[in-house]
């Protein structure tokens, strides 16, 4: 269900290189969007945003309406995404406790599956699959971010909306570009609470079996760091010791394996 | 071909049996779901629904339906009722009594609070294989995080990180110590 079955005909008949519009700064990155409102934009049915993410920095858990390919056109990191019912699989065990006792804290935690993310990758989030992201390198993470509100995954309208679980996203600062901007729809995703804020405070501690004031903390109302937060310390938590250099190793097998092939 | 699968096909499945409860908590309730893959016939209506019974006092996990719209009809009983949009606002925060009709919109996060009386409804889900995701409980999203990710997300210490993730330990359906009722009443008075 394209734009133009539902919209009549698209005016295509003028083509032209678009920028983004819109600049959401937080405190540790910067989200810019292109303009949705552009008939291009609009007879694709898609919209492109791209976050640039500093070293240390964590794009907050969220989902959307629509599927999503990320690219990732800079850096490296690695990401999470919860899927509906899926087990929680990677485990910290014993023997990672022991490394740990330097740091005099017992670090046992057991979570969905971490996937890690380098330049060049093409990462898949599902429609509704809540996901974050984590910039772990030294250089800054840049990821383009391709929603497909055209897609039978989506059963709003045309236009995706990210749901953020977490943060408080209406702290980002927003500068308006040139042409027109983006319609207020998209700028919204960044410039609102997230989920829990809508629900009554005693209902969330109750449904999470915590204090009022931890459930609070869940709505995030004093949070002013936007949707991309800094983690001076480092994000731990339980993946395998993936190395860059061992990845390498493993793509040249696999050339060598099939070797060239003539097209 | 397909048309001797349509005429041979079964079009017809309970959902009121207790014995057919996907969910079960004897405590709070229970919720039983028709969907493409227990009645295949749903596959080319890409349609499915689901059965819900609180009893008293009881709460349903806040949840989105991932991959559908939900309507919800109530056919007994009377629960206080939150929808939440992508903004963070509640689009709905109103008791829903018997005989009375809710959209819950795609990916729209929803809280069900049976405070007095049991609660019993139906949804149809514009997906025949609809799935939920809860916020809290065994396989919330929440759950699934780094007890890390917790932490920086909402700037808590790692304890109270893990208990938001681990105090919770049932998937759906789970009685209230009573203390929001008493909240609304507080309120309403």
């Amino acid at each position: 269900q394209r734009y133009q079955q539902q919209q009549g005909q698209c005016q295509l008949n003028r083509l032209n290189p678009m920028e983004p519009t819109v600049r959401i700064q937080a405190e540790a990155g910067v989200t810019e969007l292109w303009d949705k409102n552009n008939q291009q934009f609009q007879c694709a049915g898609v919209s492109l945003i791209r976050h640039v993410i500093q070293s240390r920095g964590m794009l907050l858990p969220s989902y959307l309406n629509t599927p999503l390919l990320a690219y990732v056109e800079r850096g490296r990191g690695f990401f999470g995404i919860m899927n509906s019912g899926c087990p929680e699989t990677f485990q910290s065990s014993q023997q990672f406790q022991q490394g740990e006792r330097g740091a005099g804290s017992r670090f046992q935690d057991r979570h969905q599956k971490i996937g890690q993310f380098k330049q060049g990758d093409i990462i898949a989030f599902p429609a509704g699959a809540a996901h974050w992201a984590y910039n772990e390198g030294n250089e800054e993470l840049v990821l383009v971010c391709f929603e497909d509100s055209g897609n039978s995954a989506n059963q709003l309208d045309q236009n995706s909306r990210r749901f953020f679980i977490a943060g408080n996203p209406q702290q980002g600062e927003q500068q308006q570009g040139q042409q027109g901007g983006a319609r207020s729809f998209q700028k919204e995703q960044f410039q609102s609470g997230n989920v829990f804020r809508g629900f009554e405070l005693e209902l969330l501690a109750e449904a999470f079996g915590v204090s009022t004031e931890t459930a609070r903390k869940l709505q995030g109302q004093e949070d002013q760091r936007g949707h991309i937060v800094n983690i001076d310390q480092g994000l731990r938590v339980v993946r395998p010791p993936f190395s860059q250099e061992q990845e390498e190793r493993e793509e040249r097998q696999e050339q060598g394996q099939y070797g060239p092939r003539a097209n | 071909g397909i048309e001797e699968t349509i005429c041979s096909a079964k079009l017809r499945q309970n959902i009121d049996n207790p014995a057919r409860a996907d969910v079960y908590n004897p405590q709070a309730g229970r919720f039983t779901t028709v969907n493409s893959l227990t009645l295949p016939i749903l596959s080319f209506l890409r349609l499915s629904a689901a059965k819900g019974v609180l009893y008293r006092n009881s709460i349903m996990a806040p949840h989105w339906w991932t991959n559908a719209h939900s309507v919800l009809y109530v056919t007994r009983g009377e629960a206080r009722i939150q929808i939440v949009d992508h903004r963070g606002q509640a689009v709905l925060d109103d008791r829903v009594r018997q005989g009375q009709v809710v959209i819950v919109p795609q990916n729209f996060a929803v809280v069900k609070h049976a405070e007095n009386e049991i609660f019993e409804w139906v949804v149809f889900n514009t997906n025949d294989n609809a799935m939920i995701n809860t916020l809290s409980g065994r396989t919330s999203a929440i759950r699934g995080l780094p007890v890390d990710v917790i932490a920086n997300s909402y700037q808590i210490s790692r304890e109270e990180a893990r208990r938001l993730k681990f105090n919770r330990e049932e998937t759906l359906l789970f009685t209230s110590s009573g203390r929001s009722s008493q909240y609304g009443r507080v309120a309403a008075a």
